[in-house]
């Protein structure tokens, strides 16, 4: 459970603006 | 310049393209319940980029059945509520038949802005934390 919450977690990051 | 919350009042792409924005809106839908509603959102773009990306099928299958598992499969969810059945039940062919499409969520997500841009943006743009932070 731990990697795909893992895995969920680093793919909405990469969709994420990056700071201003 | 324009001040970042007056840009993120245009529309709920220019709030989702500021990190502080997407911090505020998140912190919003938290307190109404339905965090999940963004976080799927960012989660179809995340899926969508990996076809760029040189990550293997196995990750990308890993990953597609890692969404519907946490936020389609699950009926009482706020995401699995607010998506057509039609549009459930193909991503669910997907996954089982392992049919792995980048474009597979696109659907789904596009219903999911829909209700943000007709409902939870507006409401957040007159909620008490958005005007405090202006």
């Amino acid at each position: 459970i731990d990697s795909e919450d893992d895995l969920l977690q680093e793919c909405i990051s990469s969709a994420m603006p990056k700071k201003k | 310049p324009t001040p970042p919350y007056v840009k993120w009042a245009e529309s709920l792409h220019s709030l989702l393209d500021d990190q502080d924005g997407i911090q505020l809106f998140r912190t919003f839908l938290r307190q109404e319940d339905c965090a999940d509603l963004l976080d799927f959102w960012f989660a179809c773009s995340g899926f969508r980029k990996l076809e760029a990306s040189e990550c293997s099928e196995e990750k990308k299958l890993k990953l597609a059945k890692a969404i519907y598992k946490k936020y389609i499969l699950d009926n009482n969810g706020i995401v699995s509520r607010q998506i057509k059945p039609a549009t459930k039940s193909f991503i669910k062919d997907c996954v089982m038949k392992l049919h792995i499409d980048p474009a597979m969520f696109d659907q789904a997500q596009t219903e999911i802005q829909t209700l943000m841009e007709e409902n939870t943006y507006p409401v957040f743009l007159k909620s008490d934390i958005y005007l405090e932070y202006t």
